[in-house]
């Protein structure tokens, strides 16, 4: 079945090493080089067939390059808008024509998360990512990420996830958060509240294998003062969103894209 | 005598922590909470008693928050210039009324270096900066570092060096280059190049004191996977940017400054 994963973040926040790292497949080339010519965001869409425990998964990375990259970015949003506004309007259409039918093979292309990239500046969120993401939270799955999270010493990291929390709460910003069910025994419902205490996650992506102080090699980027592990939840939040997009939650975040199609359908019945 | 150092970079790169790191004085009050309620930027500026080598300095910060932070940022150069501007245009006055002197020890209000802070993205500078650079630097002696250069492995920091480089001149902009002079020994020339090699500085900036593997209290930051050392050059390039700013071309930075200033005031009675 389909996940559309749809990325945000203004460039050189490590996105493509990130999507590398977590499906395992070059999802972006990462040599590509960097242009800032275009004016306004290109929307980009890469497919790609992925396993996962035995499932096969039609995994959509609906990249955004340009957003935030121009010395006005005024429409960044709106461009991000309509493409999640259209794949709703594509399954709405799908829905009238029950021809298509829309059993679990059929495609669905809804955006069933938006993973957000947010500068580790220390500071707070940049202006241009709060306006983005109250455009957005009403309409998809809201994952904010703290990028290259490697350029924050845990203090600062802690003072930072607090300061981001904050403007989300004071901005009313919903962002997804894994549901716990009645049936789930004690260590599933420990590991949910332990994912949800560390959003926004703070990750570090690497596709390059390095040495650590253990002497094995691990995914992981080598500086002269030290090595930074991908896998290592002392270094980074990298595991707890891998578990919250593939692994752990991806059913929960198409459930909620379901009642967000929801609300999106019946506004667009009333008009 | 008066130093007057520009400062300018988006948000979040570490420059109120580099300033103080420099100077060893608070030259900004690192706790006072970053807000992004401005839609333009404020020109602020500090100025600090130092003594270096036994003579006394007036250091004069003149910064720029709000720059590159909006969403729309059109404009951001144009309060910068102005800046510039005036303060030709005061020396000017001065000049014009005599009476008022121009020796040693007066004011001199004309911005000797612009210490401009390059985001470390990996990939190149933004559109931003580069339109930036190119309306300052036929008006200022500009120093590029890149900012909180501890996000960059040796290879990536290598790759990001070059490619800033490369667009300086495709660009055709400017950049401040310390001299040699004709009766310089050797070492004095090899110190120099060296320096010039390494442009742009790669920076680390810290106000707090850590423990290195020797076990020494160093300034430097402290992460879970090593310590990165302010004072060591294998780290990044803060002991060579002090020597350009400070220890060893301050008179150079001025000298150059007489130059910019020149052709400002032969343009200005050319009108
Ligand atoms: N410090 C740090 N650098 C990273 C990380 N991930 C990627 N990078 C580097 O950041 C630069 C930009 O990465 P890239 O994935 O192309 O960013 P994108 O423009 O957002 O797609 C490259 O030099 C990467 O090696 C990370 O987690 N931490
Ligand atoms: N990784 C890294 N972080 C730094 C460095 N210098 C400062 N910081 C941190 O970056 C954040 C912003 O620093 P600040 O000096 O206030 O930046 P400014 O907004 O440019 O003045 C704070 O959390 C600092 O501790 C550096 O050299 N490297």
């Amino acid at each position: 079945f389909d996940f559309n994963l749809l990325v945000v973040g203004e460039s050189g926040l490590g996105k493509s090493t990130l999507l590398n790292t977590m499906f395992e497949v070059p999802v972006h080339n990462l040599d590509t080089p960097h242009t800032y010519d275009s004016e306004s965001i290109q929307i980009q869409t890469t497919n790609i067939e992925l396993e996962e425990s035995g499932v096969k998964l039609r995994l959509n990375v609906i990249d955004t390059p340009g957003f935030g990259d121009n010395i006005n970015n005024l429409d960044s949003w709106k461009v991000i808008m309509e493409e999640i506004d259209q794949r709703f309007d594509q399954y709405f259409e799908a829905e009238e024509n029950l021809s298509v039918g829309l059993s679990g093979t059929a495609k669905d292309p809804r955006v069933h998360a938006c993973l957000f990239f947010i500068e580790p500046s220390g500071h707070t969120m940049k202006p241009l990512d709060v306006v983005t993401m109250k455009k957005l939270h009403k309409k998809v799955n809201l994952v904010p990420v703290i990028a290259k999270s490697d350029t924050l010493t845990e203090e600062e990291l802690a003072q930072f996830k607090h300061a981001v929390l904050s403007e989300l709460e004071a901005q009313e910003i919903d962002f997804f958060t894994p549901p716990t069910y009645l049936n789930d025994d004690e260590e599933t419902k420990g590991e949910v509240s332990e994912l949800i205490s560390n959003i926004p996650f703070a990750v570090v992506g690497s596709t390059s294998l390095v040495v650590n102080k253990e002497g094995n090699a691990v995914l992981g980027r080598e500086y002269p003062w030290g090595v930074i592990e991908v896998h290592n939840s002392e270094h980074n939040d990298f595991l707890k969103l891998r578990s919250l997009l593939i692994s752990g939650h991806l059913e929960d975040l198409r459930d909620n894209t379901k009642k967000l199609y929801e609300r999106y359908r019946s506004e667009k019945l009333l008009k």
